[in-house]
């Protein structure tokens, strides 16, 4: 049955995105089935995995208006599936509050994949709101992506607490699959800073892989490619195909 | 009477916070009389202004609980004044949709500032629900920071078409004050791709002055200083002087 996984951090701009799509590509590499599900109206995550948006995406399976089977879309080149996010779900936040059992929509729409796929991977708006509180309630684990500068730093106490609100009243078995520190820039001291706080606040759950700041990583979205088919054979690519068997080892696949 | 500005992209870590604390700087530098509202429930702005969180803010704000001027802090060393953020904004979100005149209710809350102030420059949040649509309704224009990122420039769309709403439903007389490059990177071409497309695409709104990326501007907040006390003589104190003489200069103010 399929692990579904949130990549949060209500802190915008830390590699959420590009961790998710990474790590997706990097696990489809290592012959899992994924599916990336994308919750962000800004709908990133579609468009670095090469998808098209349109048709049923994000929007209409949290409504309740179609299946899963009819939301999701292949991105070929990649090896996974995406749930494609499209205009619509930013309208979603608020259309949701009035709904029926408005916080487990997403985990009763995701039902159907927990068969299909090994790996279900959502990337989340840079918010706190009902959309991400959706994918943390329908999410077994969560990984929170940190950028190694002070703002980030700032925010981490908030997603503890939010993780901990979920936990208690919508999803008791909620846990911290993993933390990542993101955009590591070895000339400053700053960096380094961050790596160390983090790791003395989480200490079990941190990663021991480290995503290295590099221009390749923020150009590969403009061509709706992962790390993986855009500089095989870089140090990103390395450092997410890292993270990636990380993950694999700490869920148990051999 | 205060210029409001609201500093809106619905885009994570494009340097929303940072352009807002350091213009405030920079024009409180030029003698103007400056009030910083936060309403991130991060509160990146307050912190980065050196001003401690605790007591009235921006909540209390929004929910018409106390004036505005026992919302607010100064921020003594930085030469304004700041609205603070805390933890009881992230539910402000939610508890909105309920109420009375929910889109104008920090229009209602700033009023009183218009004659003590002559800019009130308002720190949004990485999301187009009511908390920004508040700072949209009570704005008279917006400035918009770009980080010079292909996944940024995704966005742009998006936050013209919410100003084209507010300006049809809630606030006629909302303008775009400028668009600001941020994190610029002479070493890569995308950052002079994104430059280019975002001066074709905003011709007359887009400011002349680009905030080069700069570590300095990413440690200053952790020392709560603005760039001005924190490196007063690099080129990133020098590119936000000179977007605040940009800015005073658009404003016809000599
Ligand atoms: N390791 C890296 N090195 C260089 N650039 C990176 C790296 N990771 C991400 N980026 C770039 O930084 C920007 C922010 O990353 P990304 O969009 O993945 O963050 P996010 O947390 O998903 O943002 P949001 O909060 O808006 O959803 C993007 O332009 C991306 O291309
Ligand atoms: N010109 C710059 N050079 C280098 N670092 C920068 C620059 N501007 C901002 N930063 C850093 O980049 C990160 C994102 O900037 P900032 O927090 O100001 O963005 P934001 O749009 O306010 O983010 P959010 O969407 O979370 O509110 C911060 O860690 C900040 O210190
Ligand atoms: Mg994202
Ligand atoms: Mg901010």
């Amino acid at each position: 049955a399929a692990r579904i996984v949130a990549f949060v951090n209500q802190k915008g701009g830390v590699g959420k995105t590009t961790t998710a799509v990474n790590v997706a590509a990097a696990l489809a590499k290592h012959g899992q089935r994924v599916c990336l599900v994308d919750l962000d109206p800004q709908g990133n995550a579609t468009s670095a995995s090469g998808v098209a948006p349109g048709g049923s995406g994000a929007y209409e399976l949290l409504r309740g208006d179609a299946p899963l089977a009819e939301c999701i879309a292949e991105a070929e080149e990649e090896g996974f599936w995406v749930v494609p996010a499209g205009p619509a779900l930013a309208g979603a936040e608020v259309e949701l509050v009035g709904m029926m059992a408005r916080e487990r929509r997403l985990a009763i729409g995701l039902e159907p994949g927990r068969e299909r796929f090994d790996w279900m991977l959502i990337d989340c708006p840079p918010s706190l709101g009902l959309i991400t509180i959706n994918a943390l309630t329908a999410a077994d684990s969560v990984i929170i992506p940190v950028q190694c500068e002070y703002m980030a730093l700032e925010g981490l106490s908030h997603v503890s607490e939010t993780l901990e609100l979920v936990r208690k009243n919508l999803n008791p078995a909620m846990r911290i699959f993993g933390v990542v520190l993101t955009m590591f820039d070895s000339r400053t001291r700053l960096s380094q800073q961050v790596v160390d706080e983090v790791r003395s606040h989480f200490e079990e759950t941190a990663f021991e892989t480290v995503i290295p700041r590099a221009v390749r990583l923020s150009e590969a979205p403009s061509y709706g490619q992962s790390i993986f088919r855009y500089e095989p054979n870089g140090r990103a690519a390395a450092a997410y195909d890292a993270l990636g068997r990380e993950i694999l080892a700490r869920a148990g696949v051999p």
